[in-house]
């Protein structure tokens, strides 16, 4: 289904819900649902968009189904750190390839994924700082590799 | 005509609060 314009800047983590399906449910599902409360917020009242969020709200109850028995997702704090373990993993995956020099569409998208990931923690409530400077971080790196790669320099 | 529609479209907004309340209440 197309997202519509409004929702746009939840395109990118419904992306990631997506591409985690069989790799990583949970990660799916906890993306959906801040996809879900963030497009709620931008814009639940023109029809367009409501179409859209209870076809996501239809998919999320499925899989809240399909997972009951993990507790990752029955219980929020298990969820919380299985989030936040994966995107940390992702983080220094990227971070330990940036400081060995190794520059590459991979070592990107795992800072760009970090990044999201960090947002999808705020379903739990409230970001750490620490979690708030990481994503900070791993969004500019992502951002300033991008453009270095694409401008044949070598990233600093 | 217009409160009718806004009426529907708030009918509707509140059963997707309901539903992610729920969703979220189980975990």
């Amino acid at each position: 289904m197309a997202l519509p314009p409004q929702l746009k800047s939840i395109q990118h983590h419904l992306r990631t819900a997506q591409e985690h399906e069989k790799r990583d449910p949970v990660v799916a599902y906890y993306c959906r649902l801040y996809a879900m409360q963030t497009g709620m917020k931008l814009d639940s009242k023109s029809p367009e968009c409501r179409k859209f969020l209870v076809k996501l709200m239809d998919q999320l109850e499925t899989m809240k189904k399909e997972l009951s028995d993990n507790e990752s997702v029955t219980q929020e704090v298990v969820g919380n750190a299985h989030i936040e373990n994966y995107a940390l993993k992702m983080f220094l995956y990227a971070d330990n390839e940036d400081r060995s020099g190794r520059f590459h569409k991979n070592m990107i998208k795992s800072f760009y994924t970090a990044s999201l990931l960090l947002d999808v923690l705020c379903v739990f409530g409230e970001l750490s700082e620490e979690n708030v400077q990481h994503r900070k971080y791993a969004r500019w790196k992502a951002t300033y590799i991008h453009n270095c790669l694409k401008n044949g320099e070598t990233p600093l | 005509m217009g409160s009718v529609g806004t009426s529907v479209a708030s009918a509707e907004q509140d059963e997707l609060s309901h539903r992610l309340a729920k969703l979220r209440d189980q975990m």
